[in-house]
């Protein structure tokens, strides 16, 4: 499944 | 990384180095909501916990533990070392108010039913409303000193600015996280108030006070 989620922000 | 994002992180450091100057130079804590303050040790404590188990760059990792290390560091200023000028009876605004809604929010909306991805949610819930009891001091109280709003608007700023960050992210990467955007838009939607004031009294030089 493809997170929607930005793993890369604070 | 565009920036939009990197000016909302650095006015996020600003907003913490602000703060430390002001507690640090007038050796006080007053006009500041302690309760605020540990809520944003929760959130950043809840949400920067993938430290452990997921490495992005060492931008993210050095931020992530800047802000768990400069928070803690802050309660402590506030808890032990500058105790006395801490006055907790207009600090009353109950926290389990916010705590009790996040963490429902959290149970609901989430991209992954686990204990890492709920906290991750929850944080970002907390993190829209942990300046409410800030907020409510200043409305008690109806002013404050020129530092801590300064503080209060590099804070605001921080979110706001990622606002059209993920407009960008939407158009160049074609992704969207609603969650945080959701919880990002009243989050910068609670300083709207403030906003008004400060720009209207502070930066034209007038002390900041709301009307009685």
């Amino acid at each position: 499944s493809v997170s929607l989620k930005f793993h890369d922000e604070l | 990384m565009n920036i939009f994002r990197f000016l909302g992180d650095l006015s996020h450091l600003a907003s913490i180095f602000i703060l430390l100057h002001k507690i640090q130079t007038t050796r006080s804590c007053r006009g500041i909501s302690f309760r605020t303050q540990a809520l944003y040790v929760v959130v950043f404590i809840a949400r920067y916990l993938d430290l452990f188990f997921r490495y992005v760059s060492l931008y993210n990792s050095a931020m992530k533990l800047f802000f768990i290390a400069s928070s803690c560091y802050i309660l402590y200023l506030m808890k032990i070392r500058y105790r006395p000028t801490h006055d907790p009876s207009i600090d009353t605004f109950r926290v389990e108010y916010l705590l009790a809604p996040c963490l429902i929010l959290a149970l609901i909306f989430n991209y992954k039913f686990n204990f890492a991805e709920v906290l991750w949610s929850f944080s970002i819930w907390l993190e829209a409303v942990a300046i409410l009891p800030q907020l409510f001091m200043l409305q008690r109280t109806g002013e404050a000193e020129n530092i801590t709003t300064h503080y209060l608007a590099a804070l605001g700023a921080y979110r706001a600015l990622y606002i059209p960050n993920w407009i960008y992210r939407y158009f160049t990467e074609g992704l969207v996280d609603p969650i945080a955007v959701t919880a990002g838009i009243v989050q910068t939607g609670l300083y709207l108030d403030f906003f008004y004031v400060y720009f209207t009294k502070v930066l034209q030089g007038q002390k900041f006070e709301l009307p009685a």
